[in-house]
């Protein structure tokens, strides 16, 4: 249920304060639902993971039943990236205010749960409000090296190691010590392994508009490649009906680069089929400094892809 | 603070494969420190990389000595991330 009062700007980059404590208002109805799942988690390791999770602002939109699907969307988790966090208060919101007003919202939240978080790696968010605009790995301290930081989509435990990833802890690309290593995406793999109904997961991230699936580590099909490219095609035709705005679909070797150890592949061997990774809307000119009057187009259009995908789900149970 | 005083983001077009081989090579010279946020993968894709000052002269001259077209996407970062942080705290006031 949307409590949130007006004042919060959505149209503007924001904190990290303010994101998680303004954007859907009081705090209560931004984390209680989560708090009720946390008090739940018999495990006190897992608890712990899941209260970090807590932190980097997730919000979690259920019309209740123990049963119900999820779907798990993250934004952020390259730092700089900055439409994207934006973008998924934005989406977060509009999930909230449509509910009971938007009949289809309605009957996807009555079905399905979703899981959005918001900020996936908060370190790196604040670091690039502070230090340095264009950081885009994580925080952590790396054994043996000045360096700083791994790049968390290349720490997934898919193709752990192989091309399009470095070694180098120097490097904006560096996949760190071992799969996992880094708590952002560790916190997720137990969360998602926990929950054991995760039937979509979707990742957002801003670069030249582009939806693609699974894989990155190998350049191979994926056994469901029709589909997904079907349902890919449909969702960036949706995101085109407002504002023209194109996107190319494919797997991710494909249509940008062969990349190791990223999250959509773990997770569509993991056995979630519908995993997508979004490049929002961003030409390459202004790299990862989109002007915030893009900010509301981009998560209006997001949406519209988001929920295409979302709705595939929902009508397609496996 | 790291400032980006003079770094520039380059988009460069590739023709043909052996153009995407020469900027994976440029790519593994860790002496320019380049970031590339557009990595060479085919020469459909172009490839756009954040130059350190230092070493604008010596990537567009390896680049011209290939003949491998580019242009300037972002003349001065720092520019325009002060431009972007002038705006972050007129919105926060």
């Amino acid at each position: 249920r949307d409590r949130s009062s007006n004042s919060f700007n959505y149209g503007t980059y924001n904190s990290l304060d303010s994101v998680s404590t303004s954007a859907l208002g009081e705090e209560d109805s931004f984390f209680l639902a989560f708090f009720h799942i946390l008090s739940s988690i018999k495990h006190p390791i897992l608890r712990s993971k899941m209260s970090f999770c807590l932190l980097l602002a997730h919000g979690f939109f259920s019309t209740g039943g123990s049963d119900h699907p999820a779907i798990w969307i993250d934004a952020g988790i390259h730092s700089r990236e900055w439409v994207t966090q934006a973008s998924a208060i934005w989406i977060a919101k509009k999930i909230a205010s449509d509910y009971e007003k938007d009949p289809s919202i309605t009957s996807l939240l009555n079905k399905t749960d979703i899981f959005l978080l918001t900020v996936a790696n908060p370190d790196g968010y604040v670091f690039t409000h502070t230090t340095n605009r264009m950081w885009r790995k994580t925080r952590s301290r790396n054994q043996g090296s000045l360096c700083v930081g791994v790049d968390p989509n290349r720490n997934w435990d898919a193709g752990f190691g192989g091309p399009g990833a470095s070694s180098n802890p120097c490097s904006d690309s560096y996949r760190g010590p071992g799969a996992n290593s880094e708590v952002e995406v560790k916190s997720i793999v137990d969360f998602i392994k926990n929950h054991g109904n995760i039937r979509a997961f979707l990742t957002l991230h801003s670069y030249s508009q582009l939806l693609m699936y699974p894989y990155g580590y190998k350049c191979t099909e994926p056994a469901d490649r029709a589909e997904l490219d079907a349902l890919g095609r449909a969702a960036a035709s949706s995101i085109q009906s407002l504002y023209g705005t194109t996107f190319t679909v494919g797997s991710i070797c494909t249509t940008i680069y062969q990349a190791s150890g990223g999250s959509i592949d773990w997770s569509y061997d993991y056995g979630i089929k519908y995993s997508f990774a979004f490049e929002l809307r961003d030409t390459g000119r202004y790299g990862f400094l989109l002007p915030a009057d893009q900010i509301i187009p981009t998560a209006e259009e997001t949406w519209l892809g988001l929920k295409k995908i979302i709705q595939h789900v929902r009508d397609n149970p496996y | 603070l790291e400032t980006f005083v003079g770094h520039q983001i380059l988009r460069i077009k590739t023709r043909n494969e052996e153009e995407v081989k020469k900027l994976q090579l440029l790519e593994s010279l860790e002496r320019f420190e380049l970031d590339f946020w557009i990595n060479p993968s085919t020469p459909a894709r172009p490839v756009d990389v954040r130059i350190p000052t230092s070493c604008v002269q010596a990537v567009k001259a390896f680049l011209e000595s290939h003949g491998i077209e580019y242009s300037i996407l972002i003349e001065d970062l720092q520019v325009v991330l002060d431009k972007e942080k002038q705006d972050l705290a007129c919105s926060q006031q």
